[in-house]
Order: C-alpha cells, then structure tokens, then sequence
C-alpha cells in the first residue's frame, strides 16, 4: 500500500537522489505538466534496481535505499 | 555490466598500497582479504598487481571516515561502505573504505572486507555498477561465503569486455575452467524452478542464489539475491511454503528447515526435517505445499507425498500416498508446489501443472515462468 515517507526517510532520499542521481535544487517556475526532476530520479533509480516504475518513495523504494551500499553513483560519474 | 566510458589503465601491470589498517581485524587479515579481492580479477583478466610499500601506487587504499577531502564524504555506520575511483592518474583507480563499518574477515556478521574491496577494485580497474543482482558489481552489499566465491557471468564478461580474457589460462583437456555463475532470467523457457511459495499476498519463486517476489502492484517481478534479504539461509534450497497457522515461511534444504518471518529467521531455527513429522529415512524433500482448504501441508518426496498437521504437529493417517493417486495426472517428480487464488500449482521441470483441489482434475499444463510476467 502507499506509505507517506516520514521527515527522514524524505531527507534520506533526498540525499540519495542528490548523491546518486544528480538531482539538483529546483529552481524557478514550477511546470505545470510533466513529472518533477525528483519523480524523474526516482523513477530512474526504480528502473536500475527492478523496481516498479512509480516516480514516489513506496515501501520498496525507501527499503532499497536504507540498504548497504558502495558510494560511488551508479548512473552520473562525479568528476 | 557497464563501465566509465571505456577509462582503462594503459598497462596491465598495476600497483597497490595499504596506506593504513583498520582497526576491525589484524594486520594479515586485512592484507588477505585486499589480495584475494585483487585477484578475483587478475584471475579472469590480463591484469597483475604488485604491492608497494611507500610511494605512489596506481591503487591506494585506505580506512577513512566522514568528510575525507575527496568530495564525497561517508555518511557514519551502514549507508555507503566504501568508493573507488575510475583508472586516472592522482585519485584514479583509489579505493576507500569507510572505518565508521565494522569490516569482517569470516564472520557473516556485518561487511566482509574481501567482498566490499573487490567490488571497489572492479570501480578501480574501469567498471561501473552493474543492475545484475548477481553481479558483484550491483551496488547493494549481500554477503557470499568468501570461500566459495566465484566471480559471476555478469562481472566476467565487463573486465574482459575492456581488457581481455587472461592469456596465461589454458584450461587442461577435460579439465574445463569451472563455469562462472550466471544470473538466472526468468524468460528463460527451460527454467526449473528449485521452489516456490507464497508470503501475504506475494509469490516467491527460488532459483540458485536468487529468487523473484511478485505482487499485485508490480508489473515485473522483482529480483534479488536471497542473501540480501535472509544471510543465513543457503543456496538451491529443495523447497519453501508459507504456514498460515504462524504466518511464516519455511524453507527446506537437505535435512535443515529454517522458518523466516518478514527479513528474519526465527530463532530455535534451523530444525532437522524430523521436526516437522518426516520420517528419520527422508533425507530431503523436493516440494511442500499449504492446503488452505484442509489447512494440511503436503510435502513431496519422489513419487509420494505426506500430508502434515501443523496443528496436531504429526502427520496423517494413509500417507504417504503415491503423488497421481492424489494428483491423477501427475507422472514426473513435484520439484515445487503452492496455491494461489484457490488453485494448487505442481511444478516439474520446465512445466507447471494447474489442478483444482475440489475435483482433483488437472486443469492445464503451463510453463513454468506464467506467474514471472514473460
């Protein structure tokens, strides 16, 4: 079922998705149309691991991320 | 597998530097567990590594903690493990590992340091993350026993994609090179499954070291590394079934039955097969199955099957039954079994057999993979 993330667990995405995902603060206008850069990343980050493609922070997204892992990004190559 | 754009070293003869220890193991502990990790590589490609003891080595390793001046700080205990950086000059091809873990040498506690490091060496030699679960290279830590680990398929095909297959192995006449393990696909139409069950709602299919878990609100099955989710539980297991009655999942290999709930197993586990009422002359059993209908479980062994009362914990008068006296129809081995939506489902081989428990009809023959969304 569809959770509502807590504070941390939005903090900590926040950061996985800046870290491993190249998201960057939004900045100006909203658009009206189209999912945000975060549902982007998140949905890119879904795809990589199998995931469902939801764009939103499910169970099994937040899960994924809590999980042990190598720190060096696996999509954008920091430099 | 993926890689950096194709940043390769430019020689295949590359040096190391321990730079520092951490304090979590022994000095020759650690030293092993950095030379093992570097020839899991040197094994399959041309590259050789040499240790140097002061100076500037291609590869330099060390402990450190939170912001350590490289950009990417680590984040304190669990979270991200280690990095490494791509092959270059300076930082290129550096390894480092976050003191803030508790790195192991054998124990299956916590992250072994022969595992973490040879996936940061695979950073080191030119190669990215890999969305294989079974690759060394996928991003998320599972633990595999060191002892028997042998460099998959996946990781394999990526360091000699950049830098060739090792020329200094001629595999003997009849004395092949073993095969490197390969992740299992679920499309894969000769694909027999080693067991399956179901968990509230889910189903969970087991294959090797992996196994898939499929739900109502997801398209595509998921697949992950069983030792991702339950360390202690072994590979190839013979079979598993969710007990409603203890809303847990057993799991059978051999003569051991360990009982999971949620990511854990259940303490007092593993139980011999004994426990659950088999007969001491059962060495294994190849299928298990929860009748939601007479609230029995059946399990399977050969040609025969047993039906088992968890709550009376003996089992039943008559049995073992030859499996086509209660399943007519079924001629070959049951190598997993579990019912869904009221539907029991016998697996054998490559088939799946579909039969109502009402009529005792075989209602169709399917393959094996209709449940894994192929």
């Amino acid at each position: 079922l569809p959770i509502t993330p807590s504070k941390e667990d939005e903090v900590l995405a926040e950061t996985y998705l800046k870290r491993f995902y190249n998201l960057t603060e939004e900045t100006g206008p909203t658009a009206r149309q189209g999912p945000s850069q975060r549902s982007r990343k998140v949905q890119e980050m879904q795809k990589f691991f199998g995931l469902k493609l939801t764009g939103t922070l499910d169970a099994e997204t937040l899960a994924m991320m809590k999980k042990p892992r190598c720190g060096l990004p696996d999509v954008h190559i920091g430099h | 597998f993926s890689t950096f754009d194709n940043l390769k070293w430019k020689t295949n003869q590359l040096t190391y530097r321990i730079e520092n220890y951490t304090p979590d193991m022994s000095v020759a502990e650690v030293d092993q567990s950095i030379t093992r990790a570097l020839q899991v590589w040197a094994k399959v490609s041309p590259l050789r590594f040499t240790r140097i003891n002061s100076g500037t080595a291609d590869i330099m390793i060390s402990f450190t903690r939170g912001d350590h001046g490289d950009n990417s700080p680590f984040d304190g205990p669990g979270g991200f493990l280690a990095h490494a950086f791509a092959p270059g000059p300076n930082i290129g091809g550096d390894v480092h590992f976050d003191e803030d873990e508790d790195f192991t040498f054998r124990s299956i506690r916590e992250y072994n340091l022969f595992l973490v490091a040879a996936h940061e060496f695979g950073h080191s030699l030119g190669l990215s993350h890999s969305n294989d679960p079974g690759a060394l290279m996928f991003p998320i830590y599972s633990y595999t026993d060191p002892r028997t680990f042998s460099l998959p398929r996946d990781d394999v095909n990526g360091i000699q994609y950049i830098y060739g297959p090792n020329p200094d192995v001629n595999p003997k006449p009849g004395k092949p090179d073993p095969t490197p393990p390969s992740t299992p696909d679920a499309c894969d139409p000769s694909l027999v499954l080693d067991a399956v069950t179901t968990l509230r709602g889910e189903k969970m299919f087991f294959k090797g070291r992996f196994f898939w878990r499929s739900y109502s609100q997801n398209s595509q099955p998921e697949q992950n590394l069983i030792k991702t989710f339950w360390p202690e539980l072994p590979a190839n297991i013979d079979a598993a079934y969710e007990s409603l009655l203890s809303d847990r999942v057993l799991i059978f290999k051999g003569r051991k039955v360990w009982a999971i709930s949620g990511y854990d197993i259940v303490s007092g586990y593993p139980k011999s097969l004994k426990s659950m009422g088999l007969p001491q002359t059962v060495k294994k059993i190849d299928a298990a199955l929860y009748d939601e209908g007479s609230s029995k479980t059946l399990f399977f062994v050969g040609n025969y099957y047993y039906s088992y009362d968890e709550e009376k914990k003996r089992m039943d008068k008559g049995f073992p039954k030859r499996v086509d006296e209660g399943f007519p129809g079924m001629k070959s081995k049951v190598t997993a079994a579990f019912q869904v939506q009221g539907f029991t489902y016998l697996f054998s081989g490559p088939f799946m057999f579909e039969y109502s428990m009402w009529t005792r009809r075989q209602l169709r023959v399917l393959g094996n993979n209709y449940f894994l969304s192929c």
